[in-house]
């Protein structure tokens, strides 16, 4: 099974000015339940 | 001849298993191209509204080893496999089978509520297993959004032109996986209750929960609003300057004739509004069979509608993802639609041979790998051709009577949603 998360979120072009969305994993990696994905 | 006839001693030996089972695959793939041939000729002597909607349904191509299993009864396999594992196993054989289960896919029995197994009756009651309080702790960073589940990261990033990039570059289209924003017949549509939303807020110094206010819930959670709010479009969030930039104000006419001409370009009903400065991003989440088999909120939202797409129940393992384009366009899902504090967010729980059930906590109509299923969505599809509308692929629900003050059902942060059973 598999869960799919599509969203919109504020564009990450402004990343440096921490305005935009950031991913906080990667390709491969196990998760928990609770653990950050990603944050505004 | 007669001497031969006569004398010649006979054996009888069991044919092979392997030529068995390539004898029923080949009757199968013949069975399967005639079914094929009847389908061409049926559609082309339907009238062209009825021609297009049967279209709509997706079929797989790919190597022949996704021909062959798509000629496979799915379906069928998964309920017999569901069947077989609500049979209860023999008391003494619980623990050594659980055990073993859990040594070949890695289950933590640490973390299990119910540590022990001889309480588990079944398999499936072992799959459906729930944790411990407080082994999965969520980020404290309230902007944060959560894991939904246990599992591995197949894919993550940006949708670019309304796809979504599955492993090795494979890709399928936003509009496939969610359904598009077709008018739905009320043949199809129903209006589902569900109990009127609330918060479970867990006191931090006591083993006790208790409801909370909107605004209650949104100061314990650090938050600078409140669901209804969100909602009702009342609220302007101070650090959300970025959707409207000042510096691309104009005069009414020409703000009007850009506005049209971007809305050229929306052609589909998910993208951002053009004046926004939001984009759509993806995640795909790969529970293994050992992994833990419900699935939490993974930030404050609001479901306002579900579709089910009935669908088929390929695996979907990582090496099926490789090999089947746009797999999880194929599969039985349930696509649950609503927004959250930037817009649009979209939870779509993905089925599978081996985990035929998608339950969903707040839809008790909802019924997934059903023999009803199929017969439900060909009713369906007829009554639309009927009246002259086109069949959308999937079964859609809205949540709007949930609440008096909310248009859907709330979930917070980590909230149980559902789960995915064995057949």
């Amino acid at each position: 099974s598999s869960i799919v998360l599509v969203f919109e979120a504020p564009h990450d072009v402004q990343k440096g000015a921490g305005a935009g969305w950031k991913w906080d994993i990667e390709k491969g990696q196990r998760v928990k339940v609770g653990q950050a994905l990603g944050e505004v | 001849l007669g001497a031969a006839w006569s004398s010649t001693k006979i054996e009888w030996k069991p044919i092979p298993v392997g030529l068995g089972i390539a004898f029923l695959g080949l009757l199968q793939f013949y069975k399967s191209q005639r079914a094929e041939k009847e389908r061409l000729e049926r559609e082309a002597a339907l009238p062209d509204g009825e021609e297009v909607a049967q279209r709509r349904r997706v079929r797989p191509s790919g190597p022949w080893q996704v021909q062959i299993m798509s000629t496979l009864p799915l379906k069928a396999l998964s309920r017999v496999w569901g069947r077989f594992n609500e049979l209860d196993i023999p008391y003494y054989l619980r623990v050594p089978g659980f055990k073993l289960y859990s040594w070949i896919f890695g289950v933590n029995l640490d973390e299990m509520a119910e540590p022990d197994l001889h309480k588990y009756p079944n398999l499936a009651a072992f799959f459906y297993r729930e944790l411990k309080p407080g082994v999965r702790p969520l980020d404290p960073n309230p902007a944060a959004l959560l894991s939904p589940s246990d599992g591995r990261i197949l894919q993550f990033g940006t949708i670019e032109n309304g796809e979504v990039e599955q492993v090795k570059g494979m890709t399928y289209s936003l509009d496939a996986l969610l359904g598009d924003k077709s008018t739905v017949s009320s043949a199809v549509q129903a209006v589902i209750p569900v109990k009127k939303p609330h918060h479970i807020v867990q006191h931090p110094d006591k083993d006790s929960e208790s409801m909370a206010t909107d605004e209650e819930f949104a100061k314990m959670n650090g938050l600078s609003y409140t669901l209804p709010s969100l909602l009702s479009g009342r609220h302007k969030f101070p650090d959300h300057k970025d959707v409207i930039d000042a510096s691309t104000h104009s005069t009414s006419s020409s703000e009007a004739k850009v506005k049209e001409e971007l809305a050229k370009g929306q052609t589909a009903w998910w993208m951002p509004k053009p004046i926004s400065n939001t984009a759509l991003y993806y995640v795909v989440i790969y529970l293994a069979p050992g992994d833990y088999h419900r699935f939490h909120s993974p930030t404050p939202w609001v479901v306002e509608s579900r579709r089910h797409f009935a669908g088929e129940l390929y695996s979907v393992s990582p090496y099926l993802q490789r090999t089947l384009p746009g797999l999880f366009t194929l599969n039985e899902r349930v696509v649950l639609l609503g927004r959250w504090r930037w817009g649009f967010f979209s939870y779509t729980p993905v089925g599978a041979t081996n985990v035929g059930s998608i339950k969903i906590n707040f839809d008790a109509e909802l019924r997934t790998n059903s023999l009803t299923t199929d017969t439900a969505a060909d009713r369906a599809a007829a009554l639309a051709a009927k009246n002259g509308e086109t069949y959308p692929g999937f079964a859609e629900a809205t949540y709007s009577h949930a609440s008096d003050t909310l248009m859907g059902h709330a979930l917070q942060r980590g909230e149980e949603m559902g789960g995915f059973q064995l057949g």
